[in-house]
């Protein structure tokens, strides 16, 4: 008898095996890819639906008479949390108006949706009563936690979850102009490759381009084409395949995405840094003893062909160098699409492209020069995902380089952001 | 050989053996205690678990076996490509305890 052909573990098995599909919200009552679960792809994953009863209320929604809205006069069809009127103008009009509203989409890998299993979870020197009382949450979650990622963070992590301060693209984004609020979306899919961009378009983004906002789009395939559970470099993605896939993608989001749109294409992460920073270190499973380090984890993965990253978790120096070396390889493609000028015209009606430049290298300079130990940027159990101080100094400065380089990407700063917390506080929250 | 039940199968079992060891309790109990630690929708899944393998991973390490072993007596794991894996250190005689686990995962019934 295997686990799951036990009758009681069949709604756990279940559970995981539908993980593998859609990557949309399950609990949705008219089906407009939004909803007011946390979990299940729900508000965890993007902004909370506040209607559950009519399609055409959702965040990211354009409620201006062009699309056959009245800018929010009674009803806050968009989820911002904006509605109602001043005499003879809307909320909406007045707040909103002429801001430039923007929305996030993430479409990428474990790294955009966070991937974290808590380290008590496996230390057994941790273990208490209360230790495994939030799995009911994290496992309809895949064990990621997107609102704490460095795109749609959204949610202050308290309690047992990973302590920090959360920063993303997200809140910056509302920092700047308060009507974005909840019009954001996470297409992370944990062991994604860039093979998947143009089915995450298709099926699992909510986004109309004539009745819907704008939105930045980060395409964040940062690993999965050249790691793999595999030895060698055979299940590795070629420049050719990457290319031909991103193109796909973009194809794709021409057709979904508002005009006006942005597309940051995110180049891949150098991973041989781990291995240098982590392989002698105790794992949290060999806490207890002191007997299992990050290396025996790496091999004991690699043996079962499970290893989220062979290329650069293995002690084979040489294969580390090879994945370091077709991760700039495709890198560089991405680069390459980014700046050219017969591929960025094909799209220029509706979004324009930007290859950001931030690097893993970048991250773990800053913080060291923050003063802290490099092991404390990396996920304990697995070794290898960036932890919650990571993905919040990536947002951090990605948004530098935006800020920098392409600031007509990030909107706006809306004058009346006072005006609206003043008024609507909260906005309805998350 | 085995894939991700293997590693679920030999990093709990391994967890249960060090709360064994830290609380001063038997396998069994400490089982009990880890069922009791998760939420309560988990909770007959974990028992349904216990009383399928729980009596084999209870004698298993009654003989000092490492979990690595113990999931490859009770056919969680196996060693398919010919190599077997382990996440904990190996014990000197570790073939010959590898070679018992297989002959008790072709016999045992769970």
């Amino acid at each position: 008898i295997k686990p799951c052909d036990i009758p009681e573990m069949k709604p756990i098995c279940d559970l995981v095996n539908r993980f593998g599909n859609e990557h949309v919200p399950i609990d949705d009552l008219d089906q407009d890819m939004f909803s007011q679960i946390n979990t299940f792809r729900g508000a965890d994953w993007r902004g909370k639906d506040c209607n559950e009863f009519d399609a055409a209320i959702h965040p990211g929604r354009n409620p201006g008479p062009s699309s056959g809205g009245n800018n929010d006069l009674i009803v806050d069809t968009n989820c911002n949390g904006i509605y109602g009127s001043e005499g003879s103008t809307t909320y909406e009009e007045k707040f909103c108006g002429d801001s430039g509203q923007l929305g996030i989409i993430l479409l990428g890998d474990s790294v955009g949706a966070h991937f974290r299993i808590p380290p008590e979870y496996l230390n057994a020197l941790q273990v208490t009563s209360s230790t495994y009382k939030n799995l009911d949450k994290i496992l309809p979650d895949e064990f990621d936690w997107p609102m704490h990622s460095f795109s749609t963070g959204h949610r202050n992590a308290t309690g047992t979850e990973d302590p920090g301060t959360v920063d993303s693209l997200y809140l910056r984004l509302v920092a700047r102009n308060r009507c974005n609020h909840r019009d954001f979306q996470n297409v992370g899919v944990n062991g994604a490759r860039s093979g998947d961009m143009v089915n995450f378009v298709k099926q699992s983004v909510a986004r109309n381009p004539k009745k819907d906002y704008p939105a930045i789009v980060v395409a964040s395939f940062v690993g999965n084409d050249v790691c793999n559970g595999h030895p060698g470099t055979d299940h590795m993605t070629t420049a050719a395949e990457f290319r031909a896939n991103i193109i796909a993608g973009l194809d794709a989001l021409n057709m979904t995405l508002a005009p006006g749109s942005h597309v940051l294409l995110n180049g891949l992460a150098n991973g041989s840094v781990l291995y240098e920073y982590m392989h002698a270190l105790i794992h949290p499973i060999g806490e207890w003893k002191q007997n299992v380090n990050y290396a025996d984890v790496y091999t004991y993965l690699n043996c079962l062909g499970i290893s989220p990253c062979e290329g650069w978790m293995t002690t084979n120096a040489t294969l580390r160098d090879l994945t370091t070396q077709r991760a700039v390889l495709l890198s560089s493609v991405l680069q390459e699409l980014a700046s050219n000028v017969t591929i960025t015209s094909r799209y220029s009606n509706v979004f324009d492209m930007y290859y950001l430049g931030t690097t893993i290298e970048d991250i773990i300079e800053e913080w060291i020069q923050e003063g802290n130990n490099v092991a404390d940027l990396i996920e304990p159990v697995d070794g290898f995902h960036p932890r919650l101080g990571g993905e919040a100094m990536m947002a951090a400065l990605i948004w530098d380089e935006l800020t920098q380089y392409a600031p007509q990407m990030i909107g706006k700063v809306n004058p009346n952001n006072d005006a609206i917390i003043s008024k609507f506080g909260d906005q309805g929250g998350y | 050989n085995g894939g991700v039940p293997c590693a679920v199968c030999t990093l709990l079992t391994g967890l249960v053996g060090q709360l064994a060891e830290i609380h001063n309790e038997t396998v069994a109990d400490s089982m009990a205690r880890f069922c009791s630690y998760l939420p309560a929708s988990y909770q007959t899944p974990c028992a349904a678990l216990v009383k399928t393998y729980g009596p084999t991973i209870i004698d298993l390490y009654e003989d000092h076996e490492t979990a690595d072993m113990i999931c490859l007596a009770i056919g969680i794991c196996n060693t398919s490509s010919g190599t077997r894996c382990h996440a904990f250190p190996e014990p000197a005689d570790a073939e010959e305890r590898a070679n018992r686990a297989l002959k008790i995962a072709a016999t045992k019934s769970f």
